[in-house]
């Protein structure tokens, strides 16, 4: 041990392990979540060749590997609790996504929300048992984060009960899911759903694109691997084309808009439930953010007290750099925001756990709030872990910048958080609808309940600063 | 009254309720400014594209409170006493921080005067000298193996150097002793040279 280290940890004023505690949520959770990492952690067959080492194709096979590994482990040792797998995941994955994300993450979330009954019993054990391997198809190469501007067509034939799908310009080709290039052969794909003659806008549905023996790509699907970004080198995320891509009535998910056999649609209890699998990635992320900063604050932090550099007092030995007053101002408050997002992370967990219980119960009062909060505070807490990475970089000196720090991975792989599941600036704009929307019901006499009560005074214009 | 109203520079509710009411005032401020668009017949579209920039600041404003409140409401469920002054000290830093970023909001708004914006700064130099004693134990309480941190400069027993250097070693670039670029390129270059 590195004796500048240790005499830092002999100096602490406060129980390390009743803090950790606090943030896995109790001592018990701490147990299992060790338990969990040695698993992982003494089983060889996860060691791995450095990825900082490899090729893009190399990691990509190496992560499919551990990946599969992965599912058969959870299988072995019976986790099926999603904060337990969601635990062995970042085990196995360290710092990175892997090609299974999608799948687990987003297609089987979305079945759980959005499949009838029937549908789970036709999809839900093939894709939990990987004979379906399914990603999210939402995004397009010429659109984002406005959905109503997303241009894939879903068009019933009620002669045949079947939907045709097509990607009816190169703008509208779906660019970007995780493992939709080369390892999913199901996609859940976002389109505008037509049927006697009118568009009813954006819908699920449940796309085969690869055969599920061969793996080879169906007919009229064109699909493929994007390759290589900014980070996320593990991922083969895609493109995909449909080309009059007939699949049954059956397909579309619909727990709560439907078409009916003759083509008669029936609304949603609410339009916002489309969009219910974004928003628990969204208030995922918030916790990822905190996840980003604080690995990224103990690397810097840890470096800056076995570092010695310069001098404050002449003739004195190097100093650590921790006791530089500029290092502490760059790296404390990145610590206190790695702790101020932790607790938000769970604090989002918590409530889109209430709110999808109240849904489930056909209560939709809520989910306004619960759009604008994930929707705001993922914006926010990205927007601010992205920079706070990059200052515990800087505050490496040069050997921040070296692939063995781990910053840079940390900063590839956190910075698309910012873009994907809604661009930040498009996602506070929707906050901020929601925010108007509430001051103006204020305004008129409405007394607002939740995170927005604050402007019942606002809107009774009785925010003022008070004299003394 | 353009006065600013009484803050506690080290009281983290009266800083919560700053907060509160810096996000209040500019939700306020960009429906207001909307509002005056649409009464000088601009669409309500268009209103709301020529406010775009006090939207996002106001949906900022709005996160930037609730993550300060839900610092401070965790606060209140920590018995520990140790823990609880070391996570109220950063608690205060996070929010004073904030506030320094952004004075010109609070400012701007008279919740804070520039005489408190001056005690701010030296309170948070303050906070800095105080969590130093803390701060490898803070990092430690995130508790990350090695294997999943991942780092060399981040290693738990701190022997950065000699890990470093190993690490460089294992470059596949270090394989051979002489790469094979050399023969191919650099050596006939000196030839025709």
């Amino acid at each position: 041990m590195n004796p500048d280290i240790k005499r830092e940890r002999e100096n602490a004023t406060f129980n390390v392990e009743t803090l950790t505690n606090i943030l896995d949520g109790s001592p018990q959770k701490t147990k299992r979540r060790r338990e969990i990492e040695s698993l992982v952690l003494n089983d060889p067959d996860f060691w791995e060749d450095d990825p900082n080492f490899l090729s893009r194709s190399e990691r990509y096979d190496q992560a499919v590997r551990k990946s599969a590994q992965m599912i058969l482990k959870l299988r072995e040792y019976g986790i099926s609790d999603p904060d337990e797998i969601y635990c062995y995941k970042n085990c196995v994955h360290p710092n990175r996504a892997e090609p299974l994300d999608l799948h687990l993450g987003m297609f089987l979330p979305t079945l759980l929300n959005q499949a009838t009954s029937e549908q789970m019993d036709r999809f839900f054990m093939p894709a939990w048992n990987l004979e379906i391997i399914g990603t999210y198809a939402q995004t397009e190469m010429g659109h984002g984060t406005h959905l109503r501007g997303l241009e894939t067509t879903a068009t019933y034939d009620p002669s045949t009960q079947e939907f045709v799908l097509n990607s009816p310009t190169i703008s509208s080709i779906k660019w970007w899911p995780g493992g939709l290039g080369k390892t999913s052969n199901h996609a859940i794909v976002l389109a505008q759903l037509y049927t006697q003659g009118k568009c009813h806008g954006l819908h699920a549905f449940i796309v085969p694109i690869r055969d599920i023996k061969t793996h080879e790509p169906l007919p009229g699907i064109v699909v493929g691997d994007i390759g290589p970004k900014f980070g996320f080198n593990e991922i083969d995320n895609g493109f995909l084309k449909l080309e009059n891509v007939r699949i049954p009535r059956e397909n579309m998910l619909m727990k709560y808009a439907k078409v009916e056999p003759d083509g008669a649609y029936v609304k949603p209890p609410s339009s916002k439930l489309t969009y219910g699998t974004m928003v628990f990635i969204r208030s995922l992320i918030v916790g990822t953010s905190a996840k980003a900063v604080a690995k990224s604050s103990t690397i810097a932090i840890r470096y800056s007290t076995v570092r010695r550099q310069s001098e404050i007092r002449p003739g004195q030995p190097e100093p650590q750099i921790l006791d530089y007053q500029t290092q502490q101002y760059k790296l404390f408050p990145v610590l206190a925001m790695a702790y101020a997002f932790t607790f938000v992370g769970q604090y989002m967990t918590q409530t889109y756990q209430r709110i999808t219980g109240d849904i489930n119960e056909g209560d939709f009062s809520e989910l306004p709030e619960l759009h604008a909060l994930s929707a705001g505070l993922k914006a926010f807490t990205t927007w601010a872990a992205n920079s706070a990475i990059e200052v515990c970089r800087m505050s490496c000196g040069g050997h921040g910048y070296s692939r063995s720090s781990a910053l840079p991975d940390i900063y590839t792989e956190f910075t698309p958080s910012c873009t994907y599941e809604g661009e930040n600036t498009v996602m506070m704009l929707q906050t901020a609808r929601y925010l108007v929307k509430s001051y103006r019901l204020a305004k008129n006499g409405q007394q607002l309940s939740g995170i927005v009560s604050y402007l019942n005074d606002a809107g009774r214009g009785r925010v003022q600063p008070q004299t003394v | 009254s353009s006065r600013p109203i009484v803050v506690d520079v080290n009281d983290l509710s009266s800083l919560v309720e700053v907060y509160k009411l810096r996000a209040a005032i500019l939700v306020e401020l960009a429906a207001k400014n909307i509002q005056q668009d649409m009464q000088r017949r601009k669409s309500e579209e268009d209103a709301w594209n020529n406010n775009a920039i006090d939207l996002v600041k106001a949906s900022d404003a709005h996160c930037h409170y609730v993550v300060v409140k839900l610092f401070t409401d965790k606060l209140g469920e920590i018995g520990d006493t140790g823990v609880h002054s070391v996570l109220s000290t950063l608690a205060l830093l996070y929010t004073l921080h904030g506030i320094a970023l952004n004075s010109g909001d609070f400012l701007q708004a008279g919740l804070l005067s520039v005489p408190q914006m001056l005690q701010i700064s030296v309170r948070i130099k303050d906070l800095l000298s105080q969590l130093r004693p803390n701060a490898v134990a803070l990092v430690d309480a995130f508790n990350f193996t090695d294997r999943t941190l991942n780092s060399v400069l981040g290693r738990y027993d701190g022997n950065v150097y000699d890990n470093m250097y190993e690490w460089a070693r294992r470059s596949p670039l270090n394989s051979t002793e002489v790469h094979k670029s050399f023969h191919k390129y650099l050596k006939p270059l000196r030839a025709k040279l």
